[in-house]
């Protein structure tokens, strides 16, 4: 069908090209208010001397989390007006919009908050990240299957709050790898810092290995 | 466009034949894991004693949400097997699925974990809440408007986790106020108790004022 082969193509496009000009480009999903906009900041304040950031953010309203991100490196609003997900010609249009005058290492796309829709659009990215919150609950993975079948890794986020809730890592983690089995795991917490040099070194990793 | 207007028929007719059995009808809607299965149980635990109840439950995969709130009442589980969100027709096949002998007081309905896509969908439902958990941040009723525009009631879940959150229930209320000024709050944690008994007040307010 010839509507899904376009977005697609797009898609292969613009991975191609991000490859060619060794930027690495992450494709961070999750539900509303897991703590993706918080992830990349904490990610960026520690990445950002090393290697060149920029980010793509959608929402369906309001600028909140690219204002919040400018802070730290460039980035643009994608404003999707009520679709559910970001599609490759918005990713296409947000990228130009950050007038780049050198290519960057690393682009981050933060996903419209949603745990299903997004999981079907490639949007050319090299790696695709779910967060999920040690609040939501650990039988998430089951129950929304596609966003962790196509993810490379899954940040469990807001591990600081652990003692208040009924959260067991390891029921998520055997949730999802039957789900995925191959899916890589980052506990970390954007407030205490817990965990997140193994998330940066991941990153990194990630990188290298496909740029 | 007629094929709008089939679901909108269908929603219509539901609600009206549920009014003349003296069924109010109740739709839940939120992100994943923000707390609408643990609501309904703690509301089944206090309110199934006077009234009789019944629930349908939206999820695209598992059927571990009704199995939690079978233990309460009838409940059944609405497998959407992708679809990010409910629709009348599912509706409809499962609440001839409940095999009712005699009408239920309150026939709930948990949507599938979405902020996005469910708010565009009338079940027919006499009243639709959306559930926003203290952990996903105050910022989201403007980021997600469709979901507080269309609703009536918000209720605040987990509030026994606000001491160890930046949230701050005067932003949220502000935040969605504008977006829709005559929205009802209802702080609760079904962990705590705390705030329970203004929300079964309501239910019972509403289902009095349109039954
Ligand atoms: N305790 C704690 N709170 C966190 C952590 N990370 C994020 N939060 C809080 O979680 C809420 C949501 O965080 P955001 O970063 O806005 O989440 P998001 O996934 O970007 O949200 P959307 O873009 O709207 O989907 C905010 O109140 C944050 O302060 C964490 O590691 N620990
Ligand atoms: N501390 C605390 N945790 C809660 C509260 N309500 C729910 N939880 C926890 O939040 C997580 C998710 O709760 P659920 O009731 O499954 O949420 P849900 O909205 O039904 O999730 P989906 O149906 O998957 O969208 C679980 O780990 C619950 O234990 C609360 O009032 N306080
Ligand atoms: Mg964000
Ligand atoms: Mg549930």
């Amino acid at each position: 069908r010839s509507i899904l082969a376009e977005p697609a193509r797009l898609a292969e496009e613009f991975r191609a090209r991000m490859t060619r000009s060794g930027t690495f480009v992450v494709n961070l999903m999750s539900s509303p208010g897991s703590g993706k906009t918080s992830l990349l900041e904490a990610t960026a304040r520690r990445l950002g001397d090393t290697y060149r950031l920029a980010c793509l953010v959608g929402d369906i309203a309001t600028d909140r989390d690219a204002d919040r991100l400018r802070r730290y490196m460039p980035a643009v609003q994608l404003t999707t007006g009520g679709a559910c997900r970001l599609e490759p010609p918005l990713v296409e249009a947000g990228f130009q919009r950050l007038k780049l005058d050198r290519p960057v290492d690393f682009l981050f796309i933060e996903n419209v908050g949603n745990l299903v829709c997004p999981a079907s659009f490639d949007l050319g990215e090299h790696v695709r990240v779910v967060v999920l919150a040690v609040t939501e609950g650990d039988d998430k993975p089951g129950k929304y299957p596609k966003a962790f079948r196509t993810s490379t890794a899954c940040v469990l986020s807001k591990i600081d709050l652990l003692p208040y809730v009924p959260f067991r890592i390891d029921s998520a983690i055997a949730d999802a790898r039957s789900i995925r089995a191959d899916l890589e795991f980052f506990p970390v917490s954007a407030v205490s810092g817990e965990g997140l040099d193994s998330w940066l070194k991941a990153l990194i990793h990630y990188r290298n290995s496909r740029i």
